[in-house]
């Protein structure tokens, strides 16, 4: 089973979720991410130093186990993920998914694997994107019956440590303010919507007329289409560093908002949110190196930066995303 | 009806290499092009 999950990027995950899976249950630290679909977690068959540093699963120690004995492979956007595929009970929060497939990981895609803190990845992207022939978690849950509404939420907290949450089946309304403003899902792979246009001081720099934005939890930047990257980066000074771009920290300060509207509702976000701030460095993700060629995508990526603003409601239910300010 | 998993917020891998000097190698070998050729080439089929 092969799956493709070009947007999936690992440097910048930074939200995880504590899952178990078989019986007993074994702990994970997993990625939530929305935009792949798929379940994996490193294996005792996994060898290496980045597994080494990592939870493994088991599946020996698990009685509710059940090996498929088939290969999978999941190619993200800059590395691959392989394993094969197995069937046991997972454990998120309350729920209790019977017979869920995941990929037991027995390659870790890199060894920069060693500096990630988390141990796996669930996906919470549409089916259309899983490895052929598997359910993905959130569609077990639903199937099973264990949640009242197809539906599940993120808001993200910009404290280190506390606040975040994943709501699944309901959505508590006392996390945002206003209304939800709702949005219909362009493509159903993604969770991909229609974007009317980026404008810094009432001018559209980007996306004029319409373009695609993937609302994207699980991944920590606002990536802009390479196309895209220019007038912006000449309205701010930023400078080429590597596949990214640098940015005087005092910038922050006098930066307009960049303000994204979606389906006729603005969502401005502060320099102090799309600038990230470490050391001296920060500024949004772009590739020049793809700038000219003539077939580009036009696709935004709203992660984290933009979720912590926005309470998100992702409603398989109706193919729709609601967001509202957190 | 509602099931709330709470979060934390990690140390991302790009802070981590940003620590271990190692994040300007990584950028280099590992552009965000690639991302987006697969998507191109994805979307396409």
């Amino acid at each position: 089973g092969i799956s493709l999950e070009p947007m999936r990027n690992y440097l910048d995950l930074a939200y995880i979720g504590i899952i178990s899976i078989g019986t007993p249950p074994q702990e994970f630290k997993v990625i939530l991410d929305t935009g792949s679909t798929d379940l994996w977690v490193p294996s005792i068959y996994c060898v290496g130093q980045a597994c080494a540093d990592h939870n493994v699963f088991n599946p020996l120690l698990s009685s509710t186990f059940r090996g498929s004995g088939r290969p999978i492979s999941i190619a993200y956007g800059t590395r691959q993920m392989s394993g094969f595929l197995g069937y046991d009970t997972v454990k998120i929060g309350d729920l209790v998914d019977v017979g869920q497939g995941f990929g037991l990981n027995v390659k870790e895609p890199g060894k920069f694997m060693k500096y990630a803190v988390f141990d796996g990845i669930l996906g919470l992207g549409y089916p259309s994107l899983s490895v052929e022939g598997t359910t993905p978690v959130f569609d077990n849950l639903w199937n099973q019956g264990l949640l009242s509404q197809n539906l599940f939420a993120f808001c993200l907290s910009s404290k280190e440590e506390k606040g975040s949450v994943l709501m699944l089946g309901r959505v508590d309304p006392s996390y945002y303010t206003r209304n939800l403003n709702w949005v219909p899902v362009s493509k159903l792979l993604y969770w991909q919507i229609a974007m009317d246009s980026v404008a810094m001081n009432g001018k559209v720099v980007a996306c004029d007329g319409n373009c695609q934005a993937i609302v994207h939890a699980g991944t920590s930047l606002l990536i802009d289409p390479p196309n895209s990257i220019r007038g912006i980066r000449k309205k701010i000074n930023a400078q080429h560093f590597g596949s990214e771009h640098i940015i005087e920290c005092d910038a922050i300060h006098t930066l307009p908002d960049l303000v994204f509207t979606i389906n006729g509702v603005n969502y401005p976000v502060p320099a102090s949110a799309y600038i990230q701030q470490a050391a001296l460095r920060g500024c949004w993700s772009s590739s020049e190196e793809y700038v000219n060629k003539s077939h580009s995508t036009n696709t935004w990526v709203l992660g984290d930066v933009f979720l912590r603003l926005y309470f998100s409601v992702f409603d398989r239910a109706n193919d729709r995303t609601g967001l509202a300010p957190a | 009806c509602l099931v709330k998993i709470p979060l934390m917020k990690i140390k991302s891998i790009r802070e981590n290499l940003w620590e271990n000097d190692m994040l300007k190698d990584y950028l280099e070998k590992y552009p965000y092009s690639l991302a987006y050729k697969l998507l191109d080439r994805y979307q396409d089929q």
